[in-house]
C-alpha cells in the first residue's frame, strides 16, 4: 500500500500540474509530501502560484482563488479514478463568472464518462446544464421536484 | 454503474414522495434558500451507507425522518431508494442478470433500521459490501457537500491525504 | 456589567424577534441564555423556526437560512449598538436572490445612520448601492481601483 | 466619525498606491477573484490596530508588506492611512480643533512598526485609546470577513457572548 499510494500521489500531482493552470488560466502548483521517507504517516502540502503572482503559501490567496485550487485538485483526483457519479453542493458559489465559465468547461468533459449533479444558486452553471431540476417548496417545509427550463427560471 | 433514479420518502423536508430521473452528463439542481436541495446530497449519502448522523448536519440520525411542518404531522419513518443500470455490466455476480439495482434503506423513529436490495431484506453489510465490489461508494472526492470544499486548504498535510489514500 | 451585560442582551434579543421575521418574511427566532445563573460565564443559544417549518436545531437549517439567521442577529446588534461603519466582505454569497433583495433593504436603512461597505459578487447588491467600486488587476499582482457605473460592469 | 478616505501603498497587493473615497451610504466594492477586494478589509482592520497575522490570513505580519509579482520586485514596507471626517465633533479633546484625523500605520521589513497621527509620530496605545474614544474601533459585529458569517451558528454558546460583551 505505501508504493501505491507513491503511485496515486504521483499520478495526481502530474494531473493537478496541468488542471491547475487550466482553471487559473496560468500559473503554476504542485503537491509535496511533508515527509518522503514515511509514506503511511506523511501530509500533502499544497504549493500554489497563481498567474502572473509570487510563490505564497496559501493562506495569503483570496477566497475564490482557495476554492479554484481545492476545486483542481479534487478533479485531479477524480480525473486519475473516476467515480461513476459526482455530487457537487454549491462549490461554485466563490467564483466569479470567468472562474464559473472554465469551471463548468471542465465539469462538461470529465461528464462524459461519470454523471455530475450539481447544486448552484449560479445562471451561468445552470445555462450549460443538460438538465435542470428546480426543488420548490410551495407548502413551507414540504420539498417537490419539478424539472425546469432555463427560460421559466430566468422569468 | 450510472444512477437512473432516487426516490425519497419522509426523509427530511421530503413528506410526500419524490422521485428524481437522473440522465447522463450535468444535472443541476436549484431552488431557493432551504427548500431542500442539499437534502437531496444528505438522502443520497444516506443510502449509500453513512451512518454518522453529524454528517448529514443531524444530532441524531432520527432528525432525518420528516419531523411536521405547520400543515403536516412528523412521520415515523424515512425512506430512500436509488436505482442503478447495469448497462456496463459492473455489478457483482449475483446481480449479472438484473437490468437495474435498487437499494433501499428504512429508518424507523423507533429506531430500527431496514435495508433491501431490491426490494429483499438484506443486511446492512450486503449494502457496504455492494457499494464496494462495484466502486460506486460516495468517495470523499466524490461528494463535496455546501461549504466544505474550504476544508481542503484549510486543513493540516496529515489531515489531506485521505484523498490519496480514498483514489489509491 | 452582570447588569450591562443583561440589558444589552434582551434588548439585542427583542430586536433579534423583529429582525429575523423581517428578513425570513415570516418564521420566529429567539436567543437564551445556558446559564441564567450565572452572566459572567453563560452562553447563548439561537433557536430559529423559519416560516411554515417546524422548530428544530439550527444545524439542520440549509446554509442559506443559516447566514440570514446570522446576518439578522448581526444586523439586532448592530441596530442596538450601531458603530459609524460596517465592513461586509462576501455575506450575501448563500443567499437566493428574494433573501438578497430584503438583505439589502435593511442595509440601505441602516446606512442612513452608518457607512456600509460591501464586497460582492451579486448584481442585485450593486444595482442598489449608492457608490461602486471596482478592483482589478490588469497588471498581475497590481491592484487598482477604479470608479464604476453598473452598465459598464454588465456589459 | 465617518471614514472619508482610505490611503494603500505597498500593502499585499496594493504596491501602487491606491486611494479609497468613501461617501455616505453603501458602498459596493466588485472585482474578480483574487483582485483584491478583501485586502481592502484587511487593510483597514490593519491601520485600526490587527495584532494577529492569522486574522489578516498571514502567518507573520511581514506577510501584508507587497511581496513581488512577475513584474514587480517586494517592497520593503506596508503604509495605510486612514482618514476620518470630524463633523459629528466625536473626537477626543485633543483634536476637537481638526476637521479631519488621519491615522498611519506603516511596516518596514525590517520589523519596525510606525504609527502617526495627523502625520505625527506616535504609539500604538495613542491609537487604540482614540478609537476606544470614538467609538470608532473595528468591533467583532462590524466586520464581517469572508466566510466568517457561518462562525457565529457553527459556534459554541458560550463562544457567541462576546458579540453581546462588545455591545454591553
Ligand atoms: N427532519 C426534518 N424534517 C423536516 N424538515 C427538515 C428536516 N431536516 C431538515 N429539514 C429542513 O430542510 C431545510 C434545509 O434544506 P436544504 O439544506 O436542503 O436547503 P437548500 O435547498 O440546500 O438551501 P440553500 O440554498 O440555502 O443551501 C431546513 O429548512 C430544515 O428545516
Ligand atoms: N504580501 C503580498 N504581496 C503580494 N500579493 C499578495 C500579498 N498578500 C496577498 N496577496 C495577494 O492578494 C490576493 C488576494 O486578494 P484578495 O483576498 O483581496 O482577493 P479578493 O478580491 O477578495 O478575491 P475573492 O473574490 O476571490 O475573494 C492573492 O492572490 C494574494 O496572492
Ligand atoms: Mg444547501
Ligand atoms: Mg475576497
Amino acid at each position: 500500500t505505501r508504493k501505491r499510494f507513491r503511485e496515486t500521489f504521483d499520478l495526481v500531482n502530474a494531473r493537478f500540474q496541468e488542471v491547475f493552470p487550466r482553471l487559473f488560466r496560468g500559473g503554476r502548483a504542485e503537491l509535496s509530501l511533508t515527509d518522503e521517507e514515511d509514506l503511511l504517516e506523511t501530509g500533502i502540502e499544497i504549493v500554489v502560484q497563481p498567474p502572473g503572482k509570487k510563490l505564497q503559501s496559501v493562506n495569503l490567496l483570496s477566497g475564490g482563488e482557495k476554492a479554484l485550487t481545492a476545486v483542481a485538485l479534487i478533479f485531479s483526483i477524480f480525473l486519475i479514478k473516476p467515480s461513476p457519479f459526482c455530487l457537487l453542493d454549491e462549490v461554485d458559489a466563490p467564483l466569479d463568472d470567468a472562474n464559473i465559465g472554465r469551471f463548468n468547461e471542465m465539469i462538461h468533459e470529465m461528464a462524459q464518462n461519470s454523471q455530475f449533479i450539481i447544486i448552484t444558486h449560479s445562471k451561468r452553471t445552470m445555462e450549460v446544464a443538460d438538465t435542470l431540476y428546480g426543488v420548490t417548496m410551495e407548502e413551507p417545509g414540504v420539498s417537490k421536484i419539478v424539472s425546469v427550463r432555463l427560460n421559466d427560471y430566468a422569468a | 454503474m450510472k444512477i437512473r433514479r432516487v426516490d425519497i420518502l419522509g426523509f427530511k423536508s421530503f413528506v410526500d414522495r419524490i422521485s428524481l430521473d437522473l440522465q447522463e452528463g450535468v444535472t443541476a439542481i436549484l431552488g431557493p434558500n432551504g427548500c431542500g436541495k442539499s437534502n437531496i446530497v444528505d438522502a443520497i449519502r444516506w443510502v449509500m451507507g453513512e451512518q454518522n448522523a453529524k454528517h448529514l448536519r443531524g444530532r441524531s440520525m432520527e432528525d432525518v425522518i420528516f419531523g411536521g411542518s405547520e400543515t403536516r404531522k412528523p412521520l415515523g419513518m424515512a425512506e430512500v431508494s436509488i436505482v442503478f443500470g447495469n448497462e456496463d455490466g459492473l455489478a457483482p455476480v449475483a446481480f449479472r442478470d438484473y437490468a437495474e439495482i435498487m437499494v433501499t434503506r428504512r429508518l424507523h423513529r423507533s429506531g430500527e433500521s431496514e435495508y433491501l436490495i431490491n426490494k429483499s431484506p438484506c443486511r446492512l453489510l450486503d449494502i457496504t459490501e455492494l457499494f464496494m465490489d462495484t466502486g460506486v461508494g460516495a468517495r470523499a472526492y466524490s461528494v463535496i457537500e455546501q461549504g466544505k470544499i474550504g476544508m481542503i486548504l484549510n486543513a493540516k498535510p496529515e489531515d489531506r491525504r485521505f484523498l490519496i489514500e480514498e483514489a489509491a
